[in-house]
């Protein structure tokens, strides 16, 4: 900031980068069609990767513009013209096998916000822990490319395979390779999402496919660090206010035959439940530091990311989980109500409470389900104890878990919002192989 | 209040960097410098300018066997106990309370400003 007070050429330039910043939109984006070639700074680990940044016209989700016949426009790896029949691989392979992006509304949970737990344990502390953090506070504290809802990568940071809304979309349909948006905002809530989309979601009603859209706020409307908590927590009116403006924006947006999930919140108590007893890692080497000392730190400090739930008062925690339940029932309410032109609308209860009891209930620690290092996000982070256990079960940890129950609900519940499986995914990787990676 | 998150980020640094000399045989000191050594290697100056100025207040709070997280964060002015606010704090209180404990470092108003100005220099 010193740097652009103190040289007024850099001004318009710092402008420009707060503003993006601020709008949650790539950094790097040439064209400014809100897809990226990087993949931090709200590139490619929140969005599919753009194949050509100089071209708006060019980027993932869009109707290929005459097949593609002599390039990818909408990034997918598929292009050119099959020499036998002198037809278009996008019309041979990919039309009518109903095409659909992934594009998550959501908050830290939703984006998987995670601080790595051996930045904050003395002893698992060494040389090289802290490699990553350049590309970490560029993602502020994200992950993504991990997360339930649009995670694509198997990374060495975890064991156990990818599983993610956009991943199975890409599984059953090859077509859909790199169509998905994260617009996951760590803090989150049903009234900023409506500042968020206006900036950050790429949608042209024309020109590109529909869209499974997941209406994602798990906390945020009940969740702030003010000591009288509950004065600053979302209405149940206010709820089903914002999300109506949502929706409507999302009808000025999204082409005909998108799809539109919005999901409950969830009951945080199993937080401290779970929790408060147990030693944080930034007490592992003396055991002297417990959740509950964590939680009571950061509410002193007013830095809580949920005082009503991340608190040793019964009753408040209680009451948050009643205002949680209301603002679940405004948003049910609203889904029911809204007459939307371009879209299906469905509530999903996505609990992560039932999740947590089912890993429990085949031998897991509900601890592990949770984020070690802020004690309040669901967690991808896998215990050397589980390791084996994961490695030969077919258990997972919560985000997989999630991204697994998410898709089994769906798949009894909203039929409409999976694609079916495109019977030219082996002719897909056949001809384009790993369609350019991410 | 108290600090905020600015507290809280100093109050888990000087864990670690106590905890990691402890583990290693060092100083408090060296455990710091241990653990700038662990940044990358763009990171690594702004880390150690910050040690070598926290180190005559850390150094102090040793010798006088005030030392912990809390009132170490205090001593450095990146904790504060705003008025009418609860003294904040991750491990149990020692002797009489943060405030205390940190005044025996820095007994004058004056040596509180000096303390803070520099934190401050240091952004």
């Amino acid at each position: 900031s010193d740097i652009c007070d103190g040289f007024p050429i850099l001004k318009g330039i710092c402008q420009f980068v707060y503003q993006r910043l601020d709008d949650h939109e790539p950094l790097v984006d040439a064209d400014g069609d809100r897809f990226s070639i990087i993949e931090t700074l709200r590139g490619t680990h929140f969005r599919g990767r753009d194949c050509d940044d100089v071209d708006s016209s060019v980027h993932p989700g869009k109707r290929a513009i005459d097949g593609d016949r002599h390039r990818d426009s909408n990034c997918n790896g598929i292009y050119g013209v099959d020499p036998k029949t002198g037809k278009t691989y996008e019309e041979l392979l990919c039309d009518g096998t109903g095409q659909l992006g992934v594009i998550l509304l959501g908050d830290s949970a939703g984006a998987h916000f995670h601080i790595p737990e051996n930045w904050v344990s003395a002893p698992d502390i060494s040389l090289g822990a802290f490699e990553i953090l350049p590309d970490v506070l560029a993602d502020e504290f994200d992950w993504p490319h991990l997360s339930s809802m649009t995670g694509y990568i198997n990374s060495s940071l975890v064991k156990w395979p990818t599983d993610s809304a956009y991943y199975r979309m890409w599984q059953m349909n090859h077509c859909n390779h790199r169509d998905y948006q994260n617009l996951g905002v760590n803090g989150a809530r049903s009234s900023s999402m409506n500042g968020t989309i206006q900036y950050s979601m790429s949608r042209d009603q024309k020109m590109d496919h529909p869209a499974l859209v997941i209406y994602s706020l798990i906390g945020n409307d009940v969740c702030n660090g003010h000591p009288d908590t509950i004065a600053h927590m979302t209405t149940p009116e206010e709820m089903r206010a914002n999300f109506h403006s949502t929706l409507k924006f999302l009808d000025t947006k999204l082409p005909k035959g998108s799809h539109v999930i919005a999901t409950s919140m969830a009951d945080g108590r199993i937080l401290y439940d779970t929790l408060h007893d147990k030693i944080h890692p930034l007490g592992n080497w003396r055991q002297d530091v417990t959740y509950s000392d964590l939680y009571e730190f950061l509410n002193c400090l007013q830095i809580s990311p949920c005082m009503g739930w991340m608190s040793s008062n019964e009753t408040l925690r209680n009451l948050t989980s009643q205002r949680a339940a209301n603002l679940s029932r405004a948003l049910e309410m609203e889904v029911g109500a809204y007459k939307s032109t371009n879209f299906d609308l469905h509530y999903e209860v996505f609990d992560i409470t039932k999740v947590l009891k089912k890993w429990v209930k085949e031998g897991g620690h509900a601890k592990d389900l949770i984020e070690p290092v802020d004690g309040f996000h669901p967690s991808q982070k896998q215990t050397s104890e589980m390791s084996c256990l994961v490695l030969q079960t077919t258990q997972q940890l919560a985000n997989f878990l999630s991204a697994k129950k998410f898709w089994e609900d769906l798949d009894k519940t909203f039929p409409n919002g999976i694609v079916k499986m495109n019977p030219h995914n082996n002719q897909i990787r056949e001809l384009f192989g790993n369609q350019g990676g991410y | 209040v108290n600090g905020g998150s600015t507290c809280a980020g100093c109050t888990i640094i000087v864990s670690l960097a106590e905890q990691i000399g402890e583990i290693n045989n060092e100083t408090v000191v060296q455990g710091f410098q241990r653990l700038c050594n662990y940044l990358p290697a763009s990171y690594q100056p702004p880390c150690k300018t910050f040690v070598a100025s926290v180190e005559p207040t850390i150094q102090q709070l040793i010798d006088e066997k005030f030392f912990t997280p809390d009132v170490a964060c205090q001593a450095l002015t990146l904790c504060t106990v705003d008025p009418g606010q609860p003294e904040c704090h991750l491990y149990p209180l020692v002797n009489k309370g943060l405030a205390w404990s940190a005044s025996q470092i820095l007994p004058t108003r004056a040596a509180r400003e000096k303390q803070y100005h520099k934190m401050r220099k240091l952004g």
